[in-house]
């Protein structure tokens, strides 16, 4: 089962027509190994990528390199499956089929 | 179904065994279609509900061709027995039901969404391999017959967005195509994605305005208005390529190319936090503001035939 330790989700919001055209190509540079999960849409609109752990710092300097600016949307993704999961797990215990 | 539990997230059996027994508990309004098989091979069922009459106007709703956008299907759980608990009870929808018929497809990609639960919850596509290629699977949103293989699709079998060797490769599209092409009545078709919060109409891969844009512009407007009037949720509206971005060969650019007007594709509620992993808490909220959006763009499908 492929799992998600470390990975982040940033949200970066592009502030020009510079930045936006930056973005765009985001899911061409293969070495970040970027999942897009909402892409560009216009400027000052956000920007959503999960990023594996070894591309964090890379990436994140390849955002500061070019003035982009971003947040951590999502600090570790597996923690979030984990808590999905087991909330998963819970409502199947309440719901036992009856006799 | 009064029991289930629509609050949670559920494994791809749980909603086989969900449409079943609302087949089994509503035998004069539901009935389910199989519409083909997945790539491995798993059902690809279509929920009617009618009221009788033979072909009539029909209206088309899919969740879930994205296979991690979870909260998709659990929404068109709820639609489905809304459906069932609101006819007969509510005019606007008896009225629609009485003249028309509703299929709703809630698992439209089985294999990928199978696939989330057991091995990777990220994942999105289809699970066909590619031959030659160690990346399995396609974007069944990328893989219909319109603009099929432009700019906004990717050539490459390990992305995201890969548009597949053909047009309606995918089992899980070839078969939505031939039904729709098949059944020759659809009128409207509402193709159900997460997240971002936007309604959508085509075109997806040319910035040239389709014939009906004014029409479908303003029933947009008229959805997102009746959607936000229940939890205040905002949402953008307006063509694929002019909202979000170029994005070729996708799902309602066909639909409307096969002259059905009111084609429209949704990005659900996103709370800002999670993104498409919303917690179960939203699936409610989720789905009933996006009930009063499809009723608006059903409810003017009936008020307005051609």
């Amino acid at each position: 089962k492929e799992t998600f330790e470390g990975h982040q989700v940033l949200r970066i919001v592009p502030k020009n027509e510079l930045q936006l055209a930056l973005l765009k190509n985001l899911e061409e540079i293969v070495e970040f190994e970027l999942d897009v999960w909402m892409g560009v849409t216009g400027v000052s609109y956000p920007v959503d990528v999960r990023v594996p752990p070894h591309t964090l710092e890379t990436f994140k300097s390849y955002l500061d390199s070019h003035d982009l600016e971003y947040s951590t949307m999502i600090e570790d993704v597996q923690a979030i499956l984990d808590m999905e999961r087991e909330q998963m797990k819970s409502a199947a215990r309440l719901v036992q089929p009856r006799n | 179904t009064d029991s289930f539990d629509y609050a949670n997230y559920h494994t791809l059996s749980e909603i086989y065994s969900f449409q079943d027994m609302l087949v089994a508990e509503n035998p004069n309004l539901v009935s389910k279609i199989v519409i083909g098989q997945s790539y491995e091979g798993r059902p690809l069922n279509v929920l009617k509900f009618s009221t009788g009459g033979s072909n009539r106007p029909a209206i088309w709703i899919d969740t879930g061709i994205h296979s991690r956008e979870w909260v998709t299907q659990a929404s068109g759980l709820w639609f489905a027995k809304k459906i069932v608990t609101d006819y007969g009870k509510d005019s606007a929808l008896t009225a629609i039901l009485n003249n028309m018929d509703i299929f709703l497809e809630i698992a439209t990609n089985p294999d990928g969404y199978y696939f989330t639960h057991t091995s990777n919850r990220m994942w999105r596509k289809t699970r066909k391999p590619n031959p030659g290629n160690s990346c399995y699977g396609v974007d069944p949103n990328r893989n219909w017959d319109a603009g099929f293989g432009l700019p906004g699709a990717s050539t490459n079998p390990c992305s995201e967005t890969y548009h597949g060797p053909s047009a309606h490769s995918e089992s899980e599209v070839k078969s939505i195509v031939d039904f729709v092409k098949s059944h020759g009545n659809i009128k409207t078709f509402i193709s159900i994605h997460s997240y971002s919060q936007m309604l959508l109409y085509p075109c997806g891969y040319t910035t040239t305005p389709v014939k009906d844009q004014a029409e479908l512009h303003s029933l947009a407007e008229k959805a997102i208005t009746d959607l936000a009037s229940l939890y205040g949720t905002r949402y953008r509206y307006g063509s694929i390529i002019n909202v979000i971005y170029q994005a070729s060969g996708s799902t309602v650019d066909w639909t409307y190319e096969q002259g059905i007007k009111y084609s429209y594709t949704f990005e659900l509620r996103d709370t800002g936090s999670y993104g498409f992993l919303l917690p179960a808490k939203q699936i409610i909220p989720t789905a009933e503001e996006t009930w009063l959006a499809l009723m608006a763009l059903m409810d003017h499908t009936y008020k307005n035939p051609y």
